[in-house]
């Protein structure tokens, strides 16, 4: 296994979900 | 008031890997003589200055004690419970003056605030939550979370208290449709909060909206995983999970606590490391504690091993003392030392570096 296989990373992962996610 | 002395004790060097990175620094004898189910620290403010203290808890009491001078300690208060047993100490982290107890005989059935007395006053408590509750976990900045109720009508809550202790609020998070079983903060992510589930889910939510932002369902191959660490790095997340259920695996050993990598954004992770016992030691995972990089758990054989999570091996094992097995350990949120309890009662304090 190796980094590749998680697929894209984001740094602002934890805002891009809070804006995808229902409210 | 019982004062107890400090004891000053040789480890016990027979079987012990490198036990100079242990040293005992103290002593709580239980006088009671009763079963001991769990121990904690709390800050006491008294008088404008804050100490750190020892909360100690058996069935039926819980106590406070405060440090004297050359590392001996006063028991300076107790809480008694006569209805319902206290099964855990939830230490609340950046309040002073207050810890929260869980009490139930199987599963926790109350959770109660214990505020530290003030000058010449008695110690107060508070119930905060009542009913069926699978899980409770003190945050940052004054904060109790918990979730209650079976899968339909499961209620996650956030409780706030200021910080010495006073008034709360409870903010309602948004539930995952699967048991939640443990929590973990994220390290130095304030507003994030992890859960994992009875069938092996980790979950995210976002504490200040309340969203339920991510589920993702992690390998199958150790059930009942309870989260002990989060931190994000890099765009990923990191867990250090145990495994109380994990089976010897011939080529690597034992398996206790595991390091897993998470891509939040697609939800793919994978295992990282596993830190196993070393070899000739046997055991499962019973109880443990991580903080920053180092995890301690006590195993099923009465001793507890310690692991250097970035060097990736155990570092120190601490066998049964006077052939009591070890029950619970703790690291103390006031200051860098362990606290390592046995059924009888007794805390042992140590220092480890």
């Amino acid at each position: 296994c190796s980094k590749a296989d998680l697929g894209p990373v984001s740094l602002t992962w934890f805002e891009e979900l809070s804006s995808e996610a229902p409210p | 008031h019982s004062i107890e002395q400090t004891e000053m004790m040789e480890l016990p060097a027979s079987g012990s890997l490198n036990p100079g990175k242990l040293h005992l620094v103290s002593k709580l004898k239980n006088p009671s003589g009763s079963c001991s189910v769990d121990v904690g620290a709390v800050w006491w403010e008294r008088a404008g200055s804050k100490e750190p203290c020892i909360i100690t808890a058996c069935e039926d009491v819980v106590s406070l004690w405060k440090p004297l001078d050359t590392w001996q300690w006063e028991k300076v208060y107790t809480w008694h419970f006569t209805e319902v047993p206290v099964l855990q100490i939830v230490p609340v982290p950046d309040v002073h003056n207050l810890v929260c107890v869980a009490l139930g005989s199987l599963e926790i059935r109350e959770i109660r605030a214990l505020m530290c007395p003030c000058d010449g006053e008695h110690g107060k408590q508070a119930l905060l939550k009542s009913g069926d509750i699978k899980a409770v976990l003190g945050l940052t900045k004054g904060r109790l979370v918990s979730s209650s109720g079976t899968v339909c009508d499961q209620q996650v809550g956030v409780m706030s208290f200021a910080e010495d202790g006073g008034s709360k609020e409870e903010q309602l998070l948004m539930p995952p449709e699967e048991t939640v079983l443990t929590f973990a903060e994220v390290q130095g992510m304030q507003e994030a909060l992890l859960g994992t589930t009875i069938v092996n889910s980790i979950v995210i939510w976002n504490l200040k909206t309340g969203q339920l932002l991510k589920k993702m369902h992690i390998d199958d191959s150790y059930q009942a995983s309870t989260c002990h660490r989060a931190y994000s790095e890099m765009g990923l997340l990191f867990v250090v999970l145990s495994h109380p259920h994990a089976k010897m695996n011939e080529s690597f050993g034992s398996p206790v606590f595991q390091l897993m990598v998470i891509n939040p954004k697609t939800t793919f992770n994978m295992g990282v490391l596993l830190y196993c016992l070393p070899p000739g030691q046997a055991g499962r995972f019973l109880e443990g504690d991580v903080k920053d990089h180092v995890a301690a758990a006590v195993l099923t054989s009465g001793t507890i091993a310690f692991w250097d999570l970035l060097l990736g091996h155990c570092t120190a094992l601490l066998p049964p003392v006077s052939d009591q097995n070890w029950s619970f350990v703790k690291w103390s949120g006031t200051d860098s030392h362990l606290l390592a309890g046995r059924k009888d009662g007794d805390i042992f304090i140590y220092r480890y570096s």
